[in-house]
């Protein structure tokens, strides 16, 4: 799956129809409608109510040239096209196709709206081809449900389904087999800004570990990270709990088989959860041949399953399995990866499948499959204690504060404006 | 089936090469538009050969979303 970059912050969102298809009746145009929308309430807390007046998304069935710049091409070819969050998130449906319900005949509309309404909630085209996402029409589907690509999307911006049962501020990662498998539930901190990382967002590392939580070493202390802030109770010593681990770590990164490397000096470490998993510390020149002592980062980067290390300008890839198992055309120059800065602090890969590289008091998000810093706004590098860390205000000369800057200046946003949707920028968000 | 003009219209048109300017005409190179074909063959699970053969000729043809495939080619997102 791939995500645009924005999305809604609220999870209650409105809908109407403004203009209807002349050869369905209304009343079967609003079912259809909610149930293409009720395609990814499934599998998120998300929810839309019909309503008149503004509304969050707009859904319009319009012929040839309507008023956005995009105009339709009659029957076939292109069938529908929607907007991002931050674009509006309205969905508009070429009204000369022959649109159709519960039927093999013309265009299914359940179908292309299902897949629309996923753009208006800041999902791009998949190039899974099974996915709802995909840019194909796929046919009427009389047992429609989502692609796992689909789903692990919507959930990269939304968060899992939960159970309403109420708030949810529990902490169970420090004891062993309290895992209930919903960890990521998002949790809203009470008092997220109160906490020293906002006042030095620098850190050590950062890393997932193999139960999903994320944490973030500095000094002598760790962080548990929730979805737009640090968890509560936090900051930690690493010595209670990670025992045997010094504080001041260089770089960290949980691969495939569970256990996290640990890298400080010329020694590494290896745990499986909070347990060291054997005689430690070891030295790195041993168990890590080719890699230097006192590195700035590592992780294992989703573009081939490699462990990548960082030191100063440069980087090395480490592959276990091969001999050497780092080649001789490494170290190379950082610049390889395109916009990111020399002298890094830390590096991983976050659950929405972006790697993130973090220097000094921000951070950088990168693009794997453009294989490129994100293009988008507010430009990186952004403020890690505002958008990483829940810091209401970030430590003055940090950049990227305003989650509303540039908006108006490219092409699909002066679009928008020329189309005149009623949409309030308030209920939309670039995501970190 | 798409003609090469018709295909550069496609490929312009979902992100995959940057549109052309205005009234200006548009020289490019053979290998920006096989990279092109190449990037929408990966895209839509065809065999990648940057030809406009056959499969992908008709793969241009499907009705489909109008929202790009490559949102930001142009910047640099789309440079390797």
């Amino acid at each position: 799956y791939a995500l645009q970059g924005s999305r809604w912050k609220v999870k209650d969102l409105t809908y109407k129809i403004s203009k209807y298809p002349s050869k369905l009746k209304r009343a079967e145009v609003d079912k259809e409608i909610q149930r293409a929308f009720d395609v990814w309430t499934g599998y998120t807390d998300l929810t839309f109510t019909p309503k008149s007046g503004q509304v969050h998304i707009e859904i319009r069935f319009e012929y040839g040239e309507h008023g956005d710049g995009d105009p339709f091409d009659g029957p076939g070819g292109t069938l529908a096209h929607a907007y991002f969050p931050v674009f509006g998130g309205d969905a508009h449906f070429d009204a000369s196709e022959a649109w159709s319900i519960n039927s093999y005949k013309g265009t299914n509309l359940f179908q292309v709206a299902a897949h629309e309404f996923g753009h208006s909630l800041g999902l791009s085209h998949s190039d899974v081809r099974q996915a709802l996402m995909a840019p194909f029409y796929r046919g009427y589907d009389p047992v429609f449900d989502l692609d796992t690509d689909d789903i692990e999307g919507i959930q990269a911006l939304y968060g899992k389904k939960t159970m309403k049962t109420g708030p949810r501020f529990g902490d169970d990662d420090d004891q062993d087999g309290g895992f209930d498998g919903s960890h990521d539930v998002p949790s809203k901190t009470p008092s997220s800004a109160d906490h020293s990382l906002c006042d030095d967002p620098k850190f050590d590392t950062i890393f997932n570990s193999a139960e999903g939580y994320t944490y973030v070493f500095k000094g002598e202390k760790y962080w548990k990270l929730t979805e737009n802030s640090v968890a509560p109770g936090y900051p930690k010593l690493i010595s209670d709990n990670w025992i045997g681990l010094p504080g001041n770590i260089d770089a960290s990164f949980t691969y495939k088989n569970g256990k996290t490397y640990f890298f400080k000096g010329s020694k590494y470490w290896r745990y499986k959860g909070k347990r060291v998993d054997g005689l430690y510390p070891k030295e790195i020149s041993e168990g890590f041949t080719g890699i230097p002592d006192d590195l700035d980062a590592s992780m294992v980067w989703s573009g081939n399953g490699k462990i990548y290390f960082f030191k100063g300008s440069k980087f090395w890839r480490f592959d276990p399995s091969q001999r050497p198992p780092v080649k001789s055309t490494y170290p190379k120059p950082i610049s390889n990866w395109d916009g990111v800065p020399n002298n890094l602090n830390a590096v991983f890969q976050w659950t929405n499948g972006y790697t993130y590289f973090f220097k000094d008091n921000a951070y950088y998000r990168f693009n794997d499959r453009a294989f490129a810093v994100d293009a988008t706004t507010p430009a990186f590098p952004r403020s890690s204690a505002y958008w990483w860390f829940g810091c209401k205000e970030a430590p003055s000369g940090t950049i990227g504060t305003s989650k509303s800057s540039g908006l108006l200046i490219d092409e699909e946003s002066s679009r928008d404006n020329q189309f005149g949707s009623a949409h309030n920028d308030s209920d939309t968000e670039h995501y970190r | 089936a798409p003609s090469d003009s018709n295909a550069l219209l496609y490929l312009s048109q979902f992100g995959y090469l940057a549109p052309s300017k205005g009234n200006s005409s548009h020289l490019m190179d053979e290998k920006t538009y096989r990279k092109a074909i190449e990037d929408f063959q990966a895209f839509a699970g065809l065999e990648v050969t940057g030809e406009l053969d056959s499969d992908t000729q008709k793969t241009m043809v499907l009705p489909r979303c109008g929202v790009k495939d490559k949102v930001g080619t142009g910047d640099n997102r789309a440079k390797r």
